[in-house]
């Protein structure tokens, strides 16, 4: 699980549930079949979002929930996914 | 910039787009007034031009939706998500949908709505988010005040790869030459003019018509000064409503349509705000004048054949209004184009006439010509 930075258990598992969702909405490639995409077996899909989020909004790309990576996910925003859809 | 995967894009350059559901947190000429000025900043940077209908299918439908809306991405209340909008093409293509969940505004006390439909539309014409920071389709919100509004770049760069730059008109004019306007100066020595505004502002009174303001000393008729009112007031440009000052506090206050402006001097205090913050119902759109009275520190509005009396020390509008013009200033004929506070009296200017009333005596105790205050 990527590791989230320093919090309380509460404040961990809501940050961790709130970024289940957000990248589960704009990191998700969604709708038809995955074409192309080889995931590394076993690879963390959930890490390998975090970077592509850290990625898009230029942020040092660790794939873990750090305090910088929370701030971005907190942001009010737009619907539309940050990845092709 | 970034395109969708396809680069899906409008085969036509005239759209259409519809308001079919509008929100509760803000009038709807308010919500068609940021549509309008939202899509136009697209249309001012390629050769796309957009036609609201009011019935029908239209290529860019517009609503305001909440929660689970019916196609698959649904809303999450508060915050959070603001908005979305699909790629150019037929049926969902090009619609866009706002969550009625947020308070949107025309000012800064909400999501802007100017600021978030202009990116949703980048998204309807086949734009998808930025990864630059700067630009209109970064994918979190950040206010842009729609007055002076300019696309930034990156999104220029992205929409002219759609489809290509606004063309320079370079035929020749059709038209036979028109020189360059220059906002003539009204004949208001004529008798039939009035004025939209009138206000005190510091030692100087001024006079608002059309595009111009008249400056002058409050005591001295002579030398009054026209000139236009964007040199004056760039924000403004012309047609102003009403307007007042409530000199202890050093602020004045200029109203056009649902929104006003604040300044000091003629310094404008932040971006404009709706008329709402003072306390008025929705249905009020517009007010045709306002009179800052000094003794009580209230303000009186003019709506039509009514008034509004506004607390200026409680900030907030008094009980048991609108009252009606006609029977509290009896001898003032006439809707009621601009009002101002003098010596202890009131001048309302109507049409041609000005009308001095006595509190006091609570009558008018003389008339004059309105264009008498600026020399004529």
């Amino acid at each position: 699980t990527p590791s989230l930075f320093a919090a309380t258990p509460r404040t961990w598992r809501n940050n961790f549930h709130l970024a289940q969702a957000y990248l589960d909405k704009y990191y998700t490639r969604k709708g038809g079949s995955q074409i192309g995409e080889m995931v590394a077996r076993g690879g963390n899909s959930m890490v390998k979002k975090i970077k592509e989020l850290q990625a898009f909004f230029g942020l040092r790309v660790t794939g873990k929930l750090d305090q910088n990576t929370m701030d971005v996910i907190k942001k009010p925003r737009c619907g539309v996914p940050d990845v092709a859809n | 910039y970034r395109l969708f995967p396809g680069e899906p894009k409008w085969k036509k350059n005239t759209l259409t787009y519809r308001v079919a559901k509008y929100t509760s947190s803000m009038t709807p000429f308010e919500v068609d007034k940021a549509i309008e000025m939202a899509l136009r900043a697209w249309s001012s940077a390629v050769p796309l031009s957009f036609v609201r209908v009011n019935a029908g299918e239209a290529d860019i439908m517009i609503s305001f939706e909440t929660g689970d809306h019916g196609d698959s991405y649904p809303f999450d209340g508060p915050r959070g998500t603001l908005a979305h909008a699909f790629a150019p093409g037929e049926g969902l293509g090009g619609d866009t949908h706002f969550d009625n969940a947020e308070k949107w505004t025309m000012g800064t006390n909400g999501f802007n709505l100017f600021t978030v439909a202009a990116h949703e539309f980048g998204h309807a014409l086949g734009l998808a988010h930025s990864t630059d920071p700067s630009a209109l389709m970064y994918p979190t919100y950040k206010y842009q005040n729609p007055f002076g509004f300019r696309l930034p770049k990156d999104d220029v760069k992205g929409i002219q790869a759609l489809y290509g730059p606004r063309k320079p008109f370079l035929g020749k004019p059709h038209m036979p030459h028109i020189p360059p306007h220059k906002p003539s100066i009204p004949d208001l020595c004529d008798s039939s003019s009035s004025f939209d505004a009138v206000t005190m502002l510091g030692k100087e009174l001024l006079f608002f018509r059309d595009r111009i303001v008249w400056r002058r000393q409050a005591h001295l008729p002579t030398g009054v000064q026209p000139s236009t009112i964007t040199s004056s007031f760039p924000q403004l440009m012309s047609n102003v409503d009403a307007a007042y000052e409530v000199a202890d506090r050093g602020t004045a206050y200029f109203f056009k349509g649902p929104h006003y402006w604040i300044t000091r001097g003629f310094q404008m205090l932040g971006s404009p705000r709706t008329i709402y913050d003072f306390g008025f119902p929705r249905y009020v759109q517009r007010i045709d004048a306002a009179v800052y009275l000094k003794e009580p520190q209230k303000t009186l509005f003019f709506v039509g054949d009514e008034y509004y009396s506004y607390d200026e020390r409680k900030r907030k509008m008094e009980k048991d209004y609108p009252k009606s013009i006609e029977e509290e200033f009896s001898g003032v004929n006439g809707q009621i184009d601009a009002a101002m506070e003098l010596n202890g009296y009131i001048y309302f200017f109507s049409g041609p006439k000005a009308y001095k009333y006595d509190t006091e005596k609570e009558d008018v105790v003389s008339v004059m010509k309105s264009n008498s205050w600026i020399g004529c």
